[in-house]
């Protein structure tokens, strides 16, 4: 089944 | 002070219109050299990056760095109240609480001016470096708003497979499955109606169909795009403004 990412898997926050 | 001036009116709602059903509330950050918004949409998902260079403006005077926090819904009714052919203005203090927004019919010599209340909206910002992408599809704005909205009656989910020579989107459903091809193709006369993939390694992403169709809300902004995509990353889909862009990067699908 496909399961979503989020953006803050790749990107750090700051 | 911020002073920032737009020939039309029509061109600001546009660019509000494409994405104000993605977030809610924004920072507009005003520099001397334009006015940038980097925000992501509540389930952290679809980012979206808008880059309105100074030579989008008539007139643009910004001489400190402005935040201006704006919740879009409010911005987009007081948009509604000017005339597509209207100047708008933005006039804004070095620390606002408000934003004056001025439309002006130069004909009929009207002058319309609102107030927006402004918002301290404290966001995260994401560091986007540099990616080096895998595949990058040019392509007419229009067929790739008609394959996410045409492919979202079959599925929730959209795959886009490049390779060499095709870009192929598939959805598959509960009633079925759907797929649309598309072929490289140059026109000369019609430059936004050529298809273009630039290939450094063929890939296969999946994404939600529910992003994707605010994604192309932006088609409105210019009649080409581009698609920058690469496995197991966010995608870039870029719009270009006359000076400047809307980008919206969406994480994607993956299996379990």
């Amino acid at each position: 089944k496909n399961k979503q990412s989020l953006l803050t898997t790749f990107f750090s926050a700051t | 002070m911020l002073e920032a001036k737009f020939e039309q009116a029509a061109f600001f709602k546009k660019i509000i219109d494409a994405f104000k059903d993605t977030v809610h509330l924004c920072n507009f950050n005003c520099s001397p050299s334009g006015i940038t918004v980097q925000a992501v949409d509540d389930s952290r998902v679809l980012l979206v990056s808008l880059l309105i260079g100074e030579d989008s403006f008539t007139s643009y005077r910004c001489d400190h760095n402005i935040t201006l926090g704006v919740d879009l819904t409010a911005l987009a009714k007081v948009l509604k109240c000017g005339n597509n052919d209207d100047t708008l203005s933005l006039v804004a203090e070095d620390t606002p609480e408000s934003v004056l927004i001025v439309f002006e019919d130069t004909q009929k010599d009207r002058i319309s001016e609102y107030s927006l209340k402004l918002i301290d909206i404290e966001s995260d910002f994401l560091d986007i470096d540099d990616i080096e992408y895998d595949s990058v599809v040019n392509l007419p704005s229009s067929d790739f708003q008609k394959v996410a909205r045409d492919l979202s009656q079959l599925s929730d989910s959209l795959a886009i497979v490049v390779t060499k020579d095709t870009i192929k989107f598939e959805a598959n459903g509960d009633i079925g499955t759907g797929s649309v091809i598309l072929k490289p193709f140059t026109d000369l006369e019609n430059p936004q109606n050529t298809v273009k993939v630039e290939l450094n390694k063929p890939v296969l992403l999946s994404f939600g169909l529910k992003y994707l169709l605010d994604v192309v809300k932006g088609s409105s902004l210019a009649p080409a795009m581009s698609v920058k995509l690469s496995e197991k990353t966010p995608a870039l889909f870029e719009y270009k403004l006359p000076s400047g862009y809307l980008r919206f990067y969406l994480a994607p699908k993956f299996e379990e």
